[in-house]
């Protein structure tokens, strides 16, 4: 069972968290606010109040046990200290919130795997779902293919997969349906022969421009 | 070509105006301090120093031209007030952040269509890739699936999709094999026949418990 710290519990650090320990992870969660730490204790394994860039308390904390350690604080200052904090303790893996694009650049010099910065990646993701309007649900998978799951258009009502043939026609593939008749389930690897009912939706891989074309 | 307004231009609402304006949109950002609007000004349409509680000043902005509006305001009392102030000017879908889910309760009352909260909503997706660190891309499609790009596990290397048969034994369908002979390439929809190399990633498409028992 991995062990994670997490240092900081701003909205993204005590939802981060939170969400860890929910998915089997071993969590050690720490803030130098009392509030915050009493908040998140009945949620993780360990809350501790610390400050994050104190070694020796850290230690004191379980924190170099961790397998893995995010530094959450949104501060450049403790930011930057708790992560040599975490290098200094031996941690594997070390992540990072990155206050601006600089930031992020010394955290990775100084040895941080990965950088996050939270309202940069929801503004870019909420930016492709708002450019294509058609599409219910827009997601990049790389920087080539997407996945879209668009309602079924008018001139696919009716017809299979076959006979609509998007794939030659638009180089877009119908991945999955989601039946109007079962919200919930969604048929995946549909065949040939299924067909498009009204308000189905489709699931389409392919590339973005494809995917917009056909929509 | 459709007009979004941006209003407020923190590390969210900035990144959003540029990414909306790069896939094609005509932008309007708007905030009441002068060195952010002049920052945005390059690379977007319209960027315009205001108050976003003046609804006078918010209209003189050309803000009730817009479709769509984004409020990315970081303080509940003015977020709040420009959600009313862009209801007023009549604009169609109204976004906004949220500051915390009562905030989020409140806004939606007042007719926000979607509320948005980058930092729970990146903390929640990092978790799951955190939690399953086997798995190089993962994402949660629904409820119910999700798609993951894992590297190829040393059993299956030499067999072929159909020899492998993970839908009958895993439930999961392989819709895409990225070869390790060309990066950059995902080969959708493989066919049957197609085998698997060493070092090649396979993109599975299924329940997420399916996928962490598959690796
Ligand atoms: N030296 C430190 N040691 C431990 N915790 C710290 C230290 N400095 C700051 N913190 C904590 O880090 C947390 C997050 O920092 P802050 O609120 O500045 O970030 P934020 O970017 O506004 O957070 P978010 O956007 O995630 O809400 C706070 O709860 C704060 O108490
Ligand atoms: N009444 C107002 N009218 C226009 N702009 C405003 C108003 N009040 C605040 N803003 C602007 O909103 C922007 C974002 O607000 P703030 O920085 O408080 O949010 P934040 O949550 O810290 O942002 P982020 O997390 O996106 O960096 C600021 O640039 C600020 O100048």
């Amino acid at each position: 069972n991995r062990t994670a710290a997490v240092i900081g519990l701003g909205q993204f650090g005590f939802e981060l968290a939170k969400s860890l320990a929910l998915a089997g992870l071993e969590v050690i969660a720490i803030d130098n606010d009392e509030t915050k730490v009493r908040d998140i204790a009945e949620f993780v394994a360990f809350a501790v109040q610390t400050d994050a860039s104190d070694p020796k308390s850290m230690a004191e904390a379980g924190v170099a046990e961790a397998d893995l350690g995010i530094v959450a604080i949104g501060e450049m200052e403790p930011n930057i200290l708790a992560v040599m904090v975490l290098k200094e303790l031996g941690l594997g893996e070390i992540l990072a919130k990155a206050i601006t694009p600089m930031h992020g650049q010394i955290l990775r010099q100084l040895g941080a795997s990965k950088v996050i910065e939270p309202e940069r990646e929801i503004a870019q993701r909420l930016a492709k779902q708002l450019a294509h309007p058609n599409v219910l649900e827009f997601v990049e998978l790389s920087d080539e293919f997407s996945l879209a799951e668009v309602p079924a258009l008018e001139w696919m009502v009716g017809k299979t997969l076959v006979e609509m043939n998007l794939r030659s026609k638009f180089g877009v593939s119908v991945i999955g349906i989601r039946r109007h008749a079962d919200p919930h389930g969604l048929v995946l690897n549909p065949l040939a022969g299924d067909k498009i009912e009204a308000k189905d939706a489709l699931v389409l891989l392919g590339r973005e421009k494809d995917i917009t074309k056909l929509v």
